[in-house]
C-alpha cells in the first residue's frame, strides 16, 4: 500500500 | 496436555471469522492463563492478538506450553460442522501432530468429533510496548463498522482526528470527500450505544480503509469496539471479551501527504 508504515517499524521483534 | 471447554462454539466461530481473511496459518499459544494468538498480515501493516483466558473455558487444562500451529481455512472449515451454540472442546497431547475438536449440541444426544492436523509454523512475537495512549474513543461496534464502510465508497483511507470537539473520521476520495462526526454521547437506557472519549492530547492519523473493514469483521464479537490512538504509533482497535479475554488488532498509520 502506497505511503503506509510498516507495524515492524513500531514493535520489534522479540 | 490441552483441554478448553467452550460453552458456545459461537465464540471460536466468530473469532477464526474476524482473522481469517487477514492471518492465514498462526499458532495459538496455550498455557495455564489460556489461548493467545499473535500474527501479522503478508504486508506486515496490521496485527492481531487474541488473549481466550482460561476463565472463558470451563474447564480449562494445560499442563504445559504447547504452541497449535493451524491454518485458519481448514479451522474454518471443521468450524463450519459445528452449531452456535454447541458446547466446544479443544484437546491436544503435549507434543501433538493434531488437535481434536468435539462439538456436543446442549439439546440432543449428538457428538461431533474432528481432528486437524497441526503444522510447524516458525512464527516470530513482537513486543507490544505498553502505551499511554494520547485519545481512547469506546463507541458501538456496529456504527464503527457502519463509518469504515461508508468512507471506503469513497476513498481508501481516513483520517481519525481527535480533539476536544469529538473524533472525527474524514476521507477524500476521486467522487469528493465526507466526514462523521462523533461527540460523548451517554444513552442510559442502551449503555452499548455510548460513545465515550478520552483525551490528553489532540490526534490526527491516516489508515488503510481496506484494514479497518477487515477489523470490522469482529463486531458481532462485541457491541462496544474500543480505538487508542497516539501521534505516530500504529491504531488499537479492541473488542473486548468476557472474563477478559479480547481481540485486538493495531493498524500502522499511513504517512500523511
Amino acid at each position: 500500500v502506497k505511503n503506509q508504515k510498516s507495524i515492524l517499524g513500531f514493535f520489534q521483534k522479540k | 496436555m490441552l483441554e478448553a471447554r467452550l460453552e458456545q462454539a459461537n465464540l471460536l466461530k466468530k473469532v477464526v471469522d474476524a482473522i481469517k481473511d487477514l492471518v492465514q496459518d498462526c499458532n495459538f499459544d496455550c498455557n495455564d492463563s489460556g489461548i493467545a494468538l499473535q500474527a501479522m498480515d503478508n504486508s506486515h501493516v496490521a496485527l492481531v492478538s487474541m488473549m481466550l483466558k482460561s476463565e472463558s473455558f470451563s474447564p480449562f487444562r494445560c499442563d504445559r506450553n504447547i504452541a497449535l500451529g493451524i491454518n485458519l481455512t481448514s479451522l474454518t472449515k471443521v468450524l463450519r460442522a459445528a452449531q452456535n451454540e454447541d458446547i466446544l472442546t479443544l484437546k491436544a497431547e503435549d507434543a501433538p501432530d493434531v488437535v481434536n475438536l468435539v462439538f456436543e449440541s446442549a439439546e440432543s444426544d449428538r457428538i461431533s468429533e474432528y481432528d486437524i492436523k497441526l503444522m510447524d509454523i516458525d512464527q516470530e512475537h513482537l513486543g507490544i510496548p505498553e502505551t499511554e495512549y494520547a485519545a481512547t474513543i469506546s463507541m458501538p461496534s456496529a456504527e464503527f463498522q457502519r463509518i469504515c464502510r461508508d468512507l471506503m465508497a469513497l476513498s481508501e483511507s481516513v483520517s481519525i482526528e481527535c480533539s476536544k470537539e469529538g473524533v472525527k473520521f474524514a476521507c477524500q476520495g476521486d467522487i469528493g470527500s465526507g466526514s462523521v462526526t462523533l461527540r460523548s454521547h451517554t444513552n442510559v437506557d442502551k449503555p452499548e450505544m455510548n460513545v465515550e472519549i478520552d483525551l490528553t492530547e489532540p490526534v490526527s492519523l491516516t489508515f488503510s480503509l481496506k484494514y479497518l473493514v477487515g477489523f470490522c469483521k469482529a463486531s458481532s464479537l462485541s457491541g462496544q469496539v474500543k480505538l487508542c490512538l497516539s501521534n505516530e504509533v500504529p491504531l488499537l482497535v479492541e473488542y473486548a471479551l468476557a472474563n477478559n479475554s479480547y481481540l485486538r488488532f493495531y493498524l500502522a498509520p499511513k504517512i500523511g501527504d
